[in-house]
């Protein structure tokens, strides 16, 4: 059974594309076969595993019906390939508010995937089309938050909308997790940041703690996931942490 | 004459509130009479200066043709007012898509605006109606930049964007310049960020370069611009500086 997880949050740059690429990768070292869907225009997951795309990206298969399969390419870790994205994709919003099926397009084309553990999808920093059709086609979402004050305020409003796509296009979307990003604890801010999260969302929230560390700002402007940029960094060690935690959790449900 | 100046970058969590807030502070504090309007449906820029929507807010101004006299408020800082946002803007924009003028009804707004030296607009993280609108209303653009790979990637698609709008819909739009924001001297990062875009982009890049600084993260928590949270932070004196710039450029046009 694939597990879809979505990773959004309409904050910006809280770090849902360096979680997206990094809980990939981490989970295909330890034996997970993973495909990641970059569904931001920005295309920084693209960019942030240094693939150039080929004969089509998620905007074809959304837009063009191209077949899901022609769209994935491999990156350098064994077990973790991906569907890159485009530019292009910023349009495809105003295009998918048109259509009778606007909120189900990509539950449609990720229907046709086979094979794989997980799927993992980057959201962009909106709460419009493109995340609504993650969320739509997801079992799960994980919720990056910065541990600062303007991340933590728009998480209220964040699980407003998710309860209103679970009451009408997904009853089985689940809470994964929310996981503490850019956490540095010389800083008042992150600790009381991360008790109040704690507090409020209790075990919703993931006990592996992201830390802020210079190897994950490094790793994208060298294309490659933080572990085989720098396996030793505490950023790296975080989200194989993290991984194992969403393996671990999976197993209950 | 008064200046108006969109603060937009598609990209997530590089600093756009951060420095709409403390630009529009800093303006005030040096005796300029400025005008924030919050064009973010996260409605960031309102509570980092506590202000409480009263009567009407910039989506009923755009949306339900309220005066936007009604919807000014006071900040804590003499001369500095904002107009509000709130979240049901998120909606606006998916409204505004079916609109004839869709691309210049913040601009017939901004019209009606009198006895300010400056309006400044903070906008959300993409480039869609919203962002749009406020670089079709501006006079001028600053674009913040976090001294990070994903942020530099974006910037000439964001300028690309920016040449569209001049094209076909503003053809005063002047890049006011590019703000370096988060810099911090001991990473290796941000002084070959720093370079690569001082290379580039020229003296359309400011001098000022604003730090990393916690004292920046901590004032919204409190509701206040740093120069009233902690008028002696490093992050304070940036803001400071980078205002004094922007006042000294305006004069040479
Ligand atoms: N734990 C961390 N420590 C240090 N830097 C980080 C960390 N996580 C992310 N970053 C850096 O912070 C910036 C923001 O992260 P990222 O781009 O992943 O966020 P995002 O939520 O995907 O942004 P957007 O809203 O634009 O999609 C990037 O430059 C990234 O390299
Ligand atoms: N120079 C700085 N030093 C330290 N922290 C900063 C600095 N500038 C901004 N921040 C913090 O970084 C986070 C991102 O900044 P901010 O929210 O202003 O970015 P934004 O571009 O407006 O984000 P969004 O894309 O969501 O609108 C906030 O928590 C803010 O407090
Ligand atoms: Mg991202
Ligand atoms: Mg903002």
């Amino acid at each position: 059974m694939t597990r879809i997880i979505a990773i959004a949050n309409q904050k910006g740059g809280v770090g849902k594309t360096t979680s997206a690429i990094n809980i990939s990768a981490a989970l295909a070292t330890i034996g997970q076969s993973v495909l990641l869907i970059d569904l931001d225009p920005q295309a920084n997951a693209t960019s942030g595993v240094s693939v150039e795309p080929q004969d089509a990206t998620i905007y074809e298969c959304l837009m063009e019906g191209k077949l899901i399969e022609s769209a994935i390419l491999p990156t350098c870790i064994h077990g973790n390939n991906i569907i890159p994205s485009k530019g292009d994709l910023v349009g495809a919003e105003i295009e998918i508010s048109n259509m009778v099926d606007r909120e189900t397009i990509l539950k449609t084309v990720v229907g046709e995937i086979q094979g794989y553990d997980f799927v993992i999808i980057d959201c962009p920093p909106a709460f419009g089309l493109l995340t609504i059709n993650a969320l739509v086609a997801a079992s799960a979402l994980i919720v990056p938050v910065q541990c600062e004050y303007y991340a933590m305020e728009g998480l209220g409003r964040l699980m407003g909308n998710v309860d209103r796509i679970r009451d009408s296009f997904n009853s089985a979307l689940d809470l994964q997790g929310i996981v503490l990003t850019m956490y540095d604890s010389r800083i008042n801010l992150s600790r009381q940041v991360e008790s109040e999260i704690r507090g409020f969302f209790k075990e919703k929230v993931f006990q592996t703690v992201i830390p802020r560390n210079v190897a994950l700002a490094e790793a994208p402007s060298h294309g490659k996931p933080v572990m085989s940029y720098n396996a030793a960094s505490s950023g790296a060690k975080a989200y194989l942490d993290l991984a194992k935690e969403i393996l671990a959790n999976g197993k209950e449900s």
